[in-house]
């Protein structure tokens, strides 16, 4: 573990935990895609099925469980619960999150590490979650409001994705044979889609005006 | 390569 990765990690568990508790106490989702929470629920749920048979460390299990119940929390929020769910901006959240899900099966069924139900499994939740903040990102350019809710839950994954890339290269240059090639190009795609709403996020806080994402 | 396998990463 060196200290991107646990950079990461908390940077992530941040974005999460900070949104779900927002949502908690403010009661409302506005400007929050759903289509992206369901995705990075399914992207959890895929990638952490070996949960319960391969234990790599108590960091690593509380971890796993913490982000499956805070994602599987905040879809239940924004679905189930009588006040926030009638915040849910439903009529712009259209991206049509199956066209990326389907692809993203297709294309773990053809590249993974291993032919094996789980690794086909955990290479679909990379793929899957290197694209899962599109439907969050249209949302936003959408309603062109981007209040601080979402604004810091897009900052803080963009940081996580940044931060996880320092750690490839940490691990390259200091574990022999460590080499990854999903994960790596999977996430330097990831990272690539924050990079021109980190762009807009610098400019409109260094200028000090409300953030606008160009139509 | 089975240490290789192992996704140690969240």
């Amino acid at each position: 573990m060196n200290l991107f990765r646990l950079a990461g990690d908390m940077t992530h568990l941040v974005s999460v935990v900070v949104l779900l508790l927002k949502i908690h106490t403010i009661k409302s989702c506005a400007g929050v895609s759903l289509k992206t929470q369901e995705l990075y629920a399914l992207v959890f749920a895929a990638r952490y099925l070996d949960l319960f048979v391969h234990f790599v460390s108590l960091y690593n299990t509380v971890m796993k469980l913490v982000f499956l119940a805070s994602s599987f929390s905040i879809v239940w929020y924004m679905r189930k619960h009588k006040i926030v769910r009638r915040t849910y901006d439903r009529e712009h959240d259209t991206f049509r999150h199956h066209f990326i899900v389907l692809p993203c099966l297709v294309l773990a069924l053809l590249i993974n590490e291993r032919f094996t139900f789980r690794e086909v499994m955990w290479a679909f939740s990379i793929y899957l979650e290197a694209v899962a903040i599109l439907p969050q990102l249209v949302l936003l350019q959408r309603t062109r409001n981007i209040d601080n809710l979402t604004g810091q839950y897009v900052f803080f994954l963009g940081a996580y994705r940044v931060l996880y890339i320092l750690n490839w290269i940490y691990r390259y240059f200091t574990e022999p044979h460590f080499v990854h090639w999903i994960s790596w190009i999977a996430g330097i795609v990831q990272t690539v889609l924050y990079a021109d709403f980190f762009y807009y996020y610098i400019i409109s806080w260094k200028n000090n005006v409300k953030l606008e994402l160009p139509a | 390569k089975s240490e290789a396998l192992e996704h140690d990463e969240l």
